[in-house]
């Protein structure tokens, strides 16, 4: 781990007086290479390793009879800082909320419409499912299935080819049958893909969603300050959702995501089950990137 | 004349930033640049020729005859495809039989994912575009069983291909890992050598957990190759440089979209000119 690493560079300087700039720099380098190894986008880890630097070089740690604990302590910080708060609620406002989750494919976006829709009722509110993916093969019965088996409403629309209009005709059906939330699952697309990116952009003009939510899957890695920083660009997003956190991936990309966006980690996918959403703790997280 | 520039750290920091950014990862980047430094101490080139050498190398590594696929003389070849949820295992099973079809290959498919929601309604939607047969198990039935039924169907209808798909799952979920490689056993059971070909499809956006992916599946279902999908987006793929050279698993095929005829043999040149793009 980043901590034994750390203590082992410094523990040979141990009695031969105070640690130099070079020695700290040699467990900054360590830091850095952490890091990487956990995903954290390049741009990223320079910006991060800037910081912590300069708390790094300075009498906390130059002058501690603790030095590799200071260097974490300094590090820990700073991480959860850019982590931000913690959520222990998910806050909609009064009354009627639209959400709509997008994505790369194959991200969870599906899935987690399922545990959202599940979150919500188990707080008492009627929600209902959207199914506005028109394009991947199985999309709408994929989400008719989740809904089934949650006791949840499903609208989708046979064949029809404008996502606009099926949430449009989702949101105003919903009204009538007093839902509190409708969730908008989205096709998968790369931010890459002009067409779709504006045709998300579209469904969020005309259909003004309460919460735009980015669904990251938590093994990306490089790629993820430009997927985030395209679809936050296009978009304006409220919260992101990061999936697959039940493997041993460690997630470096939720960092570069808060870096390249600023938006708040609403929740965290931790499993197949539609049980499996936990709210966002920086704690954990900190810790799972550190290694 | 063109200028160069000296080899000195701020040149090497910047030819490092240039190959993490591939997802080769920090320790194969650092390897390249220790040993450009080395080489290339106080001498004047320009980016562009060092990025060269390094290209060299990792054509040379990566390198993979041109048919990723020997179709085997005698029977069914059998295909099987895993992957971790969401890599695109049944969007590239859909193309991997339409390209055998294009050939004028018969192709059966065995819908193995049992579990996910409309799973088998998926694949076999691919099945019906593609005019291929497909065999499908009960909601929730041993995906062993519905293997041995693809294989057996494939066999009996004398199929040149049969590709099976099985449910994404992660390399740390043990039971899923033992479940993979009993329908490895099942199959080969059915036919000596088979499955003949075990593709392990990696999402071009993974980072470093595509390696502990290339160990777990390989562990489980003996992988033999790699198909890198959605290489159409910004993601450079490039942790498949240290998994070839951990585990020697060459990619195969690249998925380049989300249509049926969206698949690339591999070539290496190609793909890591594009890694420095
Ligand atoms: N292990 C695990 N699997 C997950 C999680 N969230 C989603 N999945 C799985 O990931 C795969 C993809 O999920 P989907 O919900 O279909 O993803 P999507 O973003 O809707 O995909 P597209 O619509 O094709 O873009 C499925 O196998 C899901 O069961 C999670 O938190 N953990
Ligand atoms: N752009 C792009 N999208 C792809 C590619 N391959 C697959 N996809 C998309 O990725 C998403 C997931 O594909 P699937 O084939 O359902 O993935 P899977 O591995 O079978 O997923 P699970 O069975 O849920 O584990 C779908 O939206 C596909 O259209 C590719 O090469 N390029
Ligand atoms: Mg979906
Ligand atoms: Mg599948």
């Amino acid at each position: 781990s980043l901590q034994d690493g750390l203590a082992s560079a410094f523990k040979s300087l141990r009695g031969k007086g105070k640690l130099t700039e070079s020695n700290i720099r040699e467990g900054l380098g360590l830091v850095e290479q952490t890091l990487l190894d956990a995903d954290v986008s390049f741009s990223v880890v320079q910006e991060f390793m800037k910081k912590v630097t300069e708390k790094a070089l300075g009498q906390r740690v130059l002058l501690a009879l603790n030095p590799s604990e200071q260097l974490m302590g300094v590090v820990h910080e700073e991480m959860l800082e850019l982590l931000g708060k913690g959520e222990d609620s998910f806050d909609l406002k009064k009354g009627f909320n639209v959400l709509m989750l997008c994505g790369l494919q194959g991200s969870g976006k599906t899935t987690t419409c399922g545990k959202l829709g599940k979150y919500l009722q188990d707080k008492k509110l009627k929600p209902m499912l959207v199914a506005a993916d028109l394009q991947r093969p199985a999309a709408i019965e994929q989400l008719h299935v989740i809904g089934k088996q949650l006791g949840i409403p499903v609208y989708s629309e046979g064949d029809h080819k404008d996502p606009v209009k099926v949430c449009q005709n989702a949101i105003a059906k919903a009204k009538q049958e007093e839902i509190d939330v409708v969730i908008l699952d989205t096709a998968g697309r790369l931010a890459i893909d002009e067409e779709l990116m504006q045709q998300l952009k579209e469904v969020d003009r005309k259909v003004m969603p309460d919460q735009v939510m980015l669904v990251v899957d938590g093994m990306t890695g490089q790629d993820a300050v430009n997927s985030a920083g395209a679809f936050n660009k296009a978009l304006e997003l409220n919260g992101v959702i990061m999936t697959k956190l039940d493997g041993d991936s460690r997630g470096g990309a939720l960092l570069s995501v808060r870096h390249v966006t600023g938006v708040p980690i609403k929740f965290l996918g931790t499993g197949e089950h539609l049980n499996s959403l936990e709210y966002f703790r920086p704690e954990g997280m900190a810790g799972r990137i550190l290694g | 004349k063109k200028e160069g520039r000296l080899i000195d750290d701020e040149f090497l920091s910047e030819l490092f930033a240039i190959l993490v950014k591939t997802d080769m990862g920090a320790g194969p980047a650092n390897t390249i640049r220790n040993r450009l430094r080395k080489d290339f101490r106080g001498r004047v080139v320009e980016m562009e020729e060092l990025l060269g050498v390094v290209r060299e190398e990792l054509k040379i590594l990566l390198e993979q005859p041109e048919t990723p696929i020997e179709l085997v003389s005698e029977g069914p070849t059998v295909i099987l495809v895993v992957g971790v949820n969401g890599s695109g295992k049944t969007t590239s099973i859909a193309k991997l039989s339409q390209m055998f079809i294009d050939r004028g290959k018969k192709v059966v498919l065995g819908a193995g994912d049992t579990f996910r929601a409309a799973a088998v309604e998926q694949l076999t939607i691919w099945a019906d575009r593609a005019g291929c047969d497909i065999v499908k198990g009960k909601e929730g039935a041993d995906p062993a069983s519905v293997a041995y039924g693809a294989v057996a169907k494939a066999i009996e209808t004398e199929a040149d291909v049969c590709i099976i798909d099985t449910a994404g799952r992660l390399q740390t979920q043990t039971n899923l890992m033992e479940e993979l490689n009993k329908i490895h056993r099942v199959i080969g059971k059915q036919i000596e050598v088979a499955p003949h070909e075990v593709l392990l499809v990696l999402d071009a956006t993974a980072g470093q957990n595509a390696i502990s992916q290339a160990k777990g599946f390989s562990d489980a279902a003996e992988c033999t190759g790699i198909v890198l999908t959605k290489l159409d987006g910004s993601a450079k793929g490039g942790v498949v440089v240290p998994i070839r050279q951990q585990f020697n698993l060459p990619v195969k095929y690249i998925g380049v979209g989300e249509g049926n005829r969206d698949l690339l043999v591999f070539q290496s040149n190609e793909f890591v000119d594009a890694l420095f793009e």
